[in-house]
């Protein structure tokens, strides 16, 4: 089981995740710790990212429209910010004790904190991505709504003239996502359902064409051409819903599920 | 997108820093 759900975050925490994991574990072997080199410089590093990490982190944040996003990524910051002065603290009193436990366990509690801080500012940033796509959807969705007034054939080429390039949008935002995840059934999922709307496009069109078609004309078939109309938008309009599901799934929601 | 190559910057010096300091706990396991 993945533990970062996108590839993204995957390649920029992973390599750090394991190198604090190496840290702790040594750390736990050898309470009484060995005397470490002065790290004032690799800390100064770190403390410049860090800044420039918060200043591109509040311009999102003033450039975003997104409300839960402005919510979200704040705490995150901050919690870098509160990590960045442990690494300082920790570098700073090991210059004057380069076996001092306090400060072994600040450059330990900082990093861990910068590697979280880090991984919530992702996520959020993610998840703001994943509702730009749901917004997508969502238009698709509108547009599956508006079949019912379709009622002729110039109805029917507005109808698809306006259709077309939000499913094409739609197409390749999730498709894009798919390739992004690490979870392979979400994976499955997403294509599966992808696959599912643009085999229905076709039938959807045809059906309000038969529909309207029928109407126009007259007759008794209007009734089987209704329900046929209305069986593709609605298979069309669970697909989307189950796209919109998938893509909000994490693993941890998985492993909640398991 | 340059939150995530912020990101990206902080994740790399972490990961030296951490290293550095476990190269010197290492040198006593």
């Amino acid at each position: 089981m993945p533990v970062f759900h996108t590839k993204t975050i995957e390649s920029i925490l992973e390599p750090v995740a394991q190198q604090v994991s190496k840290l702790v574990i040594l750390h736990e072997e050898a309470e009484d710790g060995n005397a470490m080199p002065d790290l004032t410089r690799p800390v100064q590093v770190v403390k410049m990212a860090v800044d420039n990490l918060i200043k591109v982190g509040y311009e999102t944040i003033n450039n975003s429209e997104d409300e839960i996003l402005k919510q979200d990524m704040p705490p995150s910051l901050t919690r870098v910010e509160e990590s960045c002065m442990l690494l300082v603290a920790a570098a700073e009193m090991l210059k004057d004790d380069p076996l001092s436990p306090a400060a072994r366990k600040k450059l330990i509690e900082g990093s861990r904190g910068i590697l979280q801080g880090t991984s919530g500012l992702l996520l959020a940033f993610d998840e703001s991505e994943v509702r730009k796509i749901i917004g997508i959807c969502k238009n698709v969705l509108e547009y599956l709504d508006i079949t019912e007034v379709v009622e002729s054939l110039e109805d029917l080429v507005t109808f698809v003239k306006n259709l077309s390039p939000v499913l094409t949008k739609m197409a390749k935002e999730v498709d894009s996502r798919e390739k992004e995840l690490t979870h392979q059934v979400h994976r499955e999922w997403l294509q599966r359902s992808l696959n599912q709307v643009k085999q229905l496009t076709p039938a959807l069109i045809s059906s309000i064409k038969i529909f309207v078609t029928t109407k126009n004309q007259g007759g008794a078939p209007l009734a089987d051409a209704l329900s046929s109309r209305n069986y593709v938008t609605s298979k069309m309009a669970e697909e989307v819903h189950e796209i919109i599901r998938v893509l909000q799934l994490t693993t941890y929601d998985e492993e909640e599920w398991d | 997108e340059q939150l995530l190559e912020a990101a990206k910057s902080i994740a790399a010096a972490t990961a030296a820093l951490v290293k550095a300091a476990s190269v010197a706990q290492r040198e006593l396991v």
